[in-house]
């Protein structure tokens, strides 16, 4: 029997607004010892979303078997939204489930919702991803990551990162002309989540979709900040922390002709 | 503005 008691429904709420737009349907892989992970590609095969939530992401959590919730995201991002984000929200499985059952709770009102979703069989690949060495690391505050991502995807289909020691450089080349944002590196001691760390092996120079960081950008709710590791002709990481967790998207970059 | 790359040609299958 899985069951797994958030202290707040925020933490999945937010994680699945960040992910449903990205994969229609995924497995979610519980264990005692490992909590909750989640693999999924996108139907392009370009990006990957990894989830972890330790059981220290959870006021209770146990599983007594491990299980492969096979799930809807759009079916569950439904359900999840008739909770309060400040609700306890409770994941129960039966060990051979059909069905997932969602518990919010709200104890100063003494109301009770629950759901259940139909689980599915899903068939999907993994992918093995080995820890990479990387070029550089950058860590910025996310919502800066994110406007440059929505900002530039209004220029051009694809946004170029260049990374030298002391700054980042984001640009987009389109059809209605050019735009470029660079971020300096800069240590804030009063607000550390809003400096922007670069740590560089080598000069990087890069070119993804704008689409993809578009939808990885959906993921800034969940973190002050973003990691992103970058390694010339490989795919990019953008990591999140969570409280004894992350979500993280690796994203293959464009190539020249 | 390049070709998409997919994960596949970085990754393999597990």
């Amino acid at each position: 029997m899985l069951e797994g008691k958030f202290e707040t429904a925020s933490t999945m709420k937010k994680v699945i607004e960040a992910i449903k737009d990205s994969v229609k349907l995924c497995n979610l892989n519980c264990s005692q010892n490992d909590g909750i992970t989640v693999q999924a590609i996108d139907d392009s095969r370009v990006l990957l979303i990894a989830l972890k939530l330790d059981p220290s992401c959870f006021q209770e959590f146990r599983c007594d078997k491990d299980l492969v919730l096979g799930l809807d995201l759009e079916s569950l991002s439904k359900i999840l939204r008739q909770g309060n984000p400040e609700d306890y929200l409770t994941l129960i499985a039966e060990d051979s489930p059909d069905s997932l059952l969602i518990v919010f709770e709200d104890s100063k009102k003494d109301r009770i919702s629950e759901f259940s979703l139909k689980l599915m069989d899903i068939d999907s690949d993994v992918l093995t991803i080995d820890e990479m060495e990387h070029d550089c690391a950058i860590t910025l505050p996310a919502a800066a990551f994110a406007k440059v991502a929505r900002d530039m995807k209004t220029l051009s289909e694809s946004l170029q990162i260049l990374v030298t020691k002391d700054s980042v450089k984001f640009k987009a080349d389109g059809s209605i002309g050019t735009g470029s944002v660079i971020l300096r590196a800069r240590t804030n001691l009063d607000d550390t989540k809003e400096s922007i760390l670069i740590d560089l092996n080598k000069p990087v120079n890069l070119t993804f979709g704008a689409k993809y960081l578009n939808d990885i950008v959906k993921a800034t709710p969940l973190a002050d900040t973003v990691t992103i590791k970058l390694t010339d002709k490989a795919p990019a990481m953008f990591e999140y922390k969570l409280q004894g967790g992350f979500l993280r998207y690796y994203l293959a970059p464009k190539f020249e002709d | 503005t390049g070709t998409q790359e997919r994960l596949d040609s970085f990754f393999k299958v597990a």
